[in-house]
């Protein structure tokens, strides 16, 4: 439902541009896990913020479920956004002033789900991340993988046909890793949803569909595993 | 030079008292790669800012080369801290305002080292990060792996006897975390420092000399390596 054609990102640094993505030609197929990978400052999370039209490219076009996103203004991008997508950030996820129930129930908010709706919905995903006893806790009082794991319950809360998670597992242990892989697969499943990954995580790694390895900005190999 | 006798912090949350850690008994080998393993929201990172004086027990003390930290008011272990420890933190390791060449050298202005000698250690450190062509950047120019890399050298800067990282190698490629891991080794046998990270990364563990697991605040295991 993704498509770049011939992306590219700058910042500017006083006289000079750095070149944080170069000619992105990519498409990223449905109901898949996509895993962007490759080391530190290649590239990942500007390429994931521009899929997920948080950023506007300066050269080349994104395009989701057939819509340009050039053509939208920053109103109806940022509409399009919260009815599509789900994210879950590098830092600064969650909203300080709001407890882990209130976090991960926001989305919920803009889709005008009645309160008994939402309530049932959290309560599940909290639980599916193993945190219904921080429900009433706030950021400050969660370790840094509680934090992460509420941050990705509020993702996973519209039930979004496409989720972008920044290195959804760091700040976890293996085992709660493996959990929260299992229940992201689940979802794909249940609601025919897709997700895109940046990760150093091998575990997240094997799990992909399909493995796009990045490099100093550029792509350097995309693996699609056609089984299954 | 680390000994924990009978610690123990609680959090207040409304009526209650969350147990973070509970009876920690602890001794920190010198000259030692020590890892804190176990599973989210553990208290891995509590214990770590006891360690360091970044918080003080509610039981038990903390007891630094000899120095009961108790018997410090906060400005002498303000001192005890800068002069001593280094610290790569969880999160908002660094200054937003200073570039990362003015984060790894802050720690050096407290010594008292002259201009010279300071730009030669920092350039020294940026280089063993990976991360000299970013001397001039700001913190919100630079991906989360790249933060975490000055954070570190900053960690450094002053040689230490005492390093503590909390999950140091999170966010980092595993190449990049191999580097970082070797770079901290070598610092261990050149200046005779201790090293006590928290992480998730069976690289880490692999690494470590010792291993305390921790399970909901209290310690379950610790592992010495005896030989070499
Ligand atoms: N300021 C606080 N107020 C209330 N509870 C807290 C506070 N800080 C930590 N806690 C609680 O103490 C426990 C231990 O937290 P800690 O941050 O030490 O875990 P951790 O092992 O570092 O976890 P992670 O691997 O996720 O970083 C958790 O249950 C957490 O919710
Ligand atoms: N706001 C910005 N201003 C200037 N340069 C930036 C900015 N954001 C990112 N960069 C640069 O763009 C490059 C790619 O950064 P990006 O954050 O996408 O990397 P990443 O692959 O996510 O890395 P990591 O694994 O460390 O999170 C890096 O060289 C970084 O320094
Ligand atoms: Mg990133
Ligand atoms: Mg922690």
């Amino acid at each position: 439902p993704v498509v770049l054609h011939g992306v590219g990102k700058r910042y500017r640094l006083g006289q000079v541009d750095i070149p944080a993505l170069t000619g992105i030609d990519l498409e990223i197929h449905p109901n898949r896990f996509t895993v962007l990978s490759g080391p530190s400052g290649s590239g990942k999370t500007t390429l994931l913020n521009l899929i997920g039209g948080i950023d506007r490219p300066d050269d080349g076009r994104v395009v989701i479920d057939g819509q340009d996103l050039a053509q939208l203004d920053d109103d109806a991008l940022s509409d399009f956004r919260a009815r599509r997508l789900g994210f879950v950030f590098q830092n600064f996820n969650l909203l300080p002033v709001l407890t882990a129930f209130e976090n991960v129930e926001y989305p919920l908010l803009l889709t005008g789900a009645a309160k008994p709706e939402r309530r049932r919905r959290v309560d599940e995903l909290l639980s599916a991340v193993g945190l219904a006893d921080k429900a009433a806790s706030r950021p400050n009082q969660l370790s840094g993988g509680q934090r992460q794991r509420v941050a990705i319950a509020r993702a996973l809360a519209t039930s979004p046909r496409l989720v972008l998670a920044d290195e959804p597992t760091a700040n976890l242990d293996s085992h709660t890793g493996a959990a929260i892989l299992a229940l992201m697969r689940q979802m794909q499943r249940d609601y025919q949803a897709s997700f895109v990954f940046s990760s150093h995580d091998p575990q997240v790694l094997a799990q992909a569909d399909d493995a796009v390895h990045i490099r100093d900005g550029v792509i350097t190999r995309v693996v699609r595993n056609l089984q299954g």
